[in-house]
């Protein structure tokens, strides 16, 4: 489709920018509510030495940036006004408000655990963030964001008492969908299994 | 553009169709895991005495369209092969798998917030789910499904308990965004606020 050609390009433009300055990208991807900006507030808080750069994607408010400025970080917040996906163009746009130099770009895409994995973004890796309250079974019902992530953040871990949640089944649906991806089990809420996310950042 | 005019075209003559055969035809939308077939299932258990035929949509597997079979209706799974939502040409197929004198005709539509509440499938309502887990903005921040849809299930109260959700705020940014719009709080798992829901259906 012409459409994914131009924004290949864009994207490897974007790469080659953020790679020459020194800026690891992560394209974060989940359903809405999985826990996305959350787990932003606690990893700024978590890597205060780092100066941090979020671009939040949303269809509609500003809530997202609101939150990430009041964790400490630099954020700009795009409304795609009903896009169900950030694109490359709109990311390029975004960076026109941002200072160059972040050590982490974080870019929080649009609820939606469908379109955004077919857009390339310019980032290093794509990071899946799948909640417990989700079901077990969305790697296997949903597997294209999993096949195209280098991670998988399982979240909200502090709920499993309460949901009917088979963690190692979704462990094991995900990884026969991608053999390589790395998985982490976390709750930004406790801080539980936030310290291995946090190395893997580092890395 | 184009699509959608087909699409609105087939639409129109499926809604003849369940009109003139005496089905409520219902679309059912969330996020992925918000608890579509779990209620469902309990839905399809509670209204035993009538006859319940549902078209299930998903990317891959026939996980949904199995449980649904199991609780005791008919059902028919439709597989998007990566379409991020169901259109009317899909129903209309799998229309030839099923009966035609149901008095419900459940649709449960590809997990997205987004792209499907885009699409009409001559259904006679739209029923947005937006579990307690997802977070209290979600009709402000995906505000076109909660604006189309007739009904807002507000699914797993059972988990409020454990989770920083405002659902008084939920609310009221529902009906901001649709200040028509029928909300029923309730928990598939408990049974609690179903008997509401069960009372809208048999309308
Ligand atoms: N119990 C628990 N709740 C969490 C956790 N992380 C996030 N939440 C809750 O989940 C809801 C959604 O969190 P957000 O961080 O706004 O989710 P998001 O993925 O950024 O949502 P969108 O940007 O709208 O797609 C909120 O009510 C949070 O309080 C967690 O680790 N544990
Ligand atoms: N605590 C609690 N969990 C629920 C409730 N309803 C559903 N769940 C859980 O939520 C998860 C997802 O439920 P599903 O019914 O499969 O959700 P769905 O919307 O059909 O998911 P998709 O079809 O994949 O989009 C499962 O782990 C269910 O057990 C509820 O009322 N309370
Ligand atoms: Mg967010
Ligand atoms: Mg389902």
């Amino acid at each position: 489709a012409p459409i994914l050609g131009a924004n290949q390009a864009k994207a490897e433009a974007l790469r080659q920018r953020f790679r020459s300055q020194g800026m690891k990208s992560l394209n974060l991807i989940s359903s809405p509510g999985a826990g996305k900006t959350t787990l932003l507030e606690k990893t700024i808080k978590g890597l205060s030495q780092f100066k941090i750069g979020v671009i939040e994607g949303d269809i509609a408010t500003a809530r997202d940036a609101e939150r990430i400025v009041k964790a400490g970080a630099h954020a700009v917040q795009i409304n795609t006004h009903g896009a169900c996906h950030l694109d490359a163009a709109m990311v390029e746009k975004a960076l026109d408000q941002l200072d160059g130099d972040y050590r982490f770009l974080f870019i929080e895409n649009v609820g939606n655990l469908v379109c955004p994995a077919e857009f390339d973004l310019g980032e290093e890796a794509k990071v899946a963030i799948l909640s417990v309250t989700e079901g077990a079974d969305k790697p296997a019902k949903y597997p294209l964001v999993f096949l195209q992530s280098a991670v998988l953040l399982i979240s909200k871990i502090d709920l499993l008492p309460y949901v009917d949640c088979d963690i190692q089944a979704m462990m094991a649906d995900a990884l026969l969908v991608n053999p390589n991806i790395e998985i982490f089990p976390l709750s930004a809420k406790t801080g539980e299994g936030m310290d291995a996310w946090f190395d893997w950042l580092r890395r």
